[in-house]
């Protein structure tokens, strides 16, 4: 069975979209991220967060994904 | 802690700030209150001082606002984002604009608002988010007992170097 599910993986792409898109970031415009830039962002994010560095969407990262938050970019610009 | 690329901060010592739109979650005395008592922390630590105005606009514009309120970034309902602030700058900068769709208290049941408010006002003042968890600037909420709440370390540090340190 996959990891996470279709939802998550939505979700995940537009967290990662809101809180971690700067313009010297790999491109995630559009309704889908490339797989290949999903896992550098993820990875990003995964760092700044003391998580696991994978660039896997797995349980610990959804979880930080789904607490409540600032709405200011984790990614300065 | 970190600040913002280029370290915008504010070239002046005193701040003013205007609540427009209140939460009808509190007593708009609880609000003033607690706004207050979040800017106090700031006050605090550094040279810098934070005064209410009630009309015109102030440097830091504050409201309470669900969905979409005025700038690109409309907020999402209950949970998820819970508000956000500006970088310092003139017209929007400064401004700190929270999700009313949350439920804002003055304990750990909801929302703290000290706890957010002091957040935003650390971004309003050039504070970005800090990848300490025990810093109030890291991104996720967590509440913690605000009973004479100060600014952990790593803040007061970020903060006092834009602004220098009061000695108390």
């Amino acid at each position: 069975a996959p990891a996470t599910s279709t939802v998550d993986q939505e979700k995940a792409e537009e967290y990662l979209k809101q809180f971690y898109s700067d313009p010297n970031a790999p491109s995630i415009s559009g309704r889908r991220v490339k797989v290949q830039d999903f896992e550098t962002i993820l990875k990003k994010m995964q760092e700044f967060f003391g998580l696991e560095v994978t660039g896997k969407l797995d349980t610990n990262t959804i979880e930080v994904m789904k607490k409540p938050r600032c709405g200011v970019s984790d990614v300065s610009n | 802690f970190r600040h913002f690329n280029g370290k915008p901060k504010w070239d002046k010592k005193t701040i003013t700030y205007r609540i427009t739109e209140y939460t009808p979650d509190l007593s708009q005395r609880e609000v003033d209150g607690t706004i207050a008592q979040a800017f106090k922390l700031y006050s605090d630590v550094t040279l810098l001082d934070f005064q209410q105005i009630y009309g015109g606009t102030a440097d830091i514009m504050i409201l309470f606002k669900a969905r979409n309120h005025g700038d690109f970034y409309p907020f999402d309902g209950q949970g998820g984002v819970l508000a956000h602030a500006m970088s310092p700058g003139p017209n929007d900068g400064g401004d700190a604009h929270f999700d009313e769709d949350e439920k804002w208290t003055l304990s750990s049941a909801g929302v703290n608002l000290l706890l957010v408010a002091a957040h935003e006002f650390g971004h309003a003042l050039g504070l970005d988010h800090s990848q300490d968890p025990s810093a109030l600037m890291y991104p996720t909420y967590k509440y913690v007992n605000t009973q004479g709440y100060q600014l952990p370390l790593d803040d007061k540090q970020g903060i006092q170097a834009l602004y220098g340190a009061r000695k108390s």
